[in-house]
């Protein structure tokens, strides 16, 4: 019997939605939250250098997952442009790394490709 | 050909941390039992690991982004007037629908349109206690009353910031199971389900727990039941290695909370105490649906009943640093699955699947097996076939 390969999830950036829609709220950062806020940022600008973009970290960006019997691809780009490149990779072998331990994307540019 | 009843059991935030499930610790005698007469999905999917998108996907088989719902603060029924959610679609095709609890995201319950009729309302249930919405103790309710009234204070009653000014993360109160609301629903369910047995209608009732959701409330007997438990904490600190920096987050649901810290590390001990809490409120939600079970049996309708049992998304439990929902990794995106039906052959009963399923797909294979049409904005694949042949 032939079944669905993959399932699809996703999730946008930064991972505040269960309080703040799109704009994220600007009083946000006043909250207790502010400094929590500003280090996930901080991670992202670091990880991010030049492709750093406030407006696009905080309201565009989002991670579309895929889930195949054998991996978890996710990619991360700017959700409201379909012709945007992606600006992140993370795959995952669930056969050799269960718990998603270590993202394997960069090693493996014709799997990512195959996949995307 | 008579129709099946269906109860859509929903389950807040439970990562598939049951018995049925391969986990030594979670006390789940009965959703162990309904797994050992259904069939168990090790593979199953949500589409966004966070309440209201998750929960509007399942109940219009429509992807997040294709309703536009991608975050808790938009109405899916704003943006697509016209679409047909599982209940209003089964409504067409004769049946009664109603709900208890929490199967869309609060404030979002689509009441025109997708139900048929209000839970059960009648005499017994005035003799049950007032329907409590959180803390039973009085210190807790004084904690929660004064940390809200200083968010609205400072922000407003309107500000997008419901998530703050919470109470404690957990309480465990000698008190009765319908003390707290999800005890209080499924009364409610129960002598709504009788209710409805009486009629020549087949019923879809849902029933949703607000557990294990923070905070972590319920009845002191269930945080009891982990007394000499041996709880381990998860090894896994940190994000993956080269990780996104962008799919990771600080915790913000847990740090609400009024006895954790803001910011740095969740201490062992108090780690401890948040896996037993989440456990414990895991195990009042299993008590509920034993009662449920049972009452379906005692009233001669669970042979004539489909029962799916599902949760919105996962939870990390400190697993990758974080305590919360709200990632795209395994263990935000995996949920339990367990569904039984009336004919399923007896070598399925107790089996489980490995085949990837989605949460979407609920919709259309409910439709197939009540023998009802699949609305064309349906995006999700019937899974029926895997009822007959789990492999």
């Amino acid at each position: 019997m032939e079944w669905k390969t993959a399932a699809f999830t996703q999730f946008p950036s930064p991972a505040l939605r269960e309080w703040a829609a799109n704009p994220l709220s600007k009083g946000m950062r006043e909250t207790s939250f502010g400094p929590l806020l500003e280090e996930v940022e901080d991670r992202i600008k670091k990880q991010q250098g030049d492709k750093w973009n406030r407006d696009l970290f905080e309201n565009r960006l989002m991670g579309y997952s895929m889930r195949t019997s054998q991996y978890r691809f996710t990619v991360w780009k700017d959700y409201t442009d379909t012709k945007a490149k992606p600006i992140f990779f993370e795959l995952y072998d669930h056969q050799s790394d269960p718990k998603e331990t270590v993202n394997i994307a960069n090693d493996n540019p014709n799997l990512v490709a195959q996949l995307l | 050909i008579e129709k099946p009843n269906i109860l859509f059991i929903a389950i807040d935030d439970l990562r598939p941390e049951l018995g049925a499930y391969g986990s030594e610790v979670a006390i789940t005698p009965n959703m162990d039992a309904l797994a050992a007469e259904g069939l168990l999905f090790n593979n199953a999917y949500c589409q966004e690991a966070i309440c209201s998108p998750s929960r509007a996907s399942v109940m219009t088989g429509a992807r997040p982004e294709t309703i536009n719902v991608i975050e808790n603060f938009s109405y899916f029924r704003d943006l697509n007037p016209d679409i047909v959610t599982l209940p209003q679609h089964l409504q067409t095709a004769g049946y009664e629908t109603v709900y208890a609890g929490k199967i869309f995201h609060p404030g979002y319950t689509d009441e025109e349109l997708s139900w048929s009729r209000k839970a059960y309302s009648g005499p017994k249930v005035e003799e049950m206690p007032e329907r409590v919405r959180g803390y039973v103790l009085a210190e807790n309710q004084e904690i929660f009353r004064k940390n809200r009234a200083e968010v609205i204070a400072k922000y407003g009653e309107n500000a997008p910031r419901n998530g703050l000014g919470k109470g404690p993360a957990y309480e465990f109160a000698d008190a009765p199971d319908n003390s707290y609301e999800d005890g209080h629903n499924t009364e409610l369910a129960i002598e709504t389900m009788k209710e409805m047995a009486q009629n020549d209608k087949p019923f879809f009732l849902g029933l949703g727990f607000l557990k294990p959701h923070l905070e972590w409330i319920a009845p002191k007997k269930y945080w009891d039941m982990y007394e000499d438990v041996d709880l381990q904490l998860t090894d896994q600190h940190e994000g993956p290695v080269n990780g996104a920096a962008m799919g990771l987050h600080a915790s913000f649901e847990l740090r609400a909370r009024a006895d954790i810290p803001n910011y740095g590390d969740i201490e062992e001990e108090q780690a401890k105490n948040l896996k037993r809490a989440y456990l414990a409120t895991v195990s009042y939600v299993d008590a509920q649906i034993g009662k449920m079970l049972k009452a379906l049996e005692e009233e001669g309708l669970r042979d004539n009943t489909i029962i799916m049992l599902w949760s919105d998304h996962g939870w990390h439990l400190g697993d990758m640093g974080i305590w919360g929902k709200a990632t795209n990794y395994e263990i935000a995106t995996r949920v339990p699955l367990i569904v039984s039906t009336p004919n399923m052959p007896d070598a399925v009963r107790g089996s489980k699947t490995n085949a990837l399923v989605e949460l979407v797909d609920m919709y259309p294979t409910l439709c197939e097996l009540a023998g009802v049409s699949i609305p064309e904005s349906v995006e999700g694949q019937s899974f029926k076939p895997l009822l007959t042949n789990p492999n």
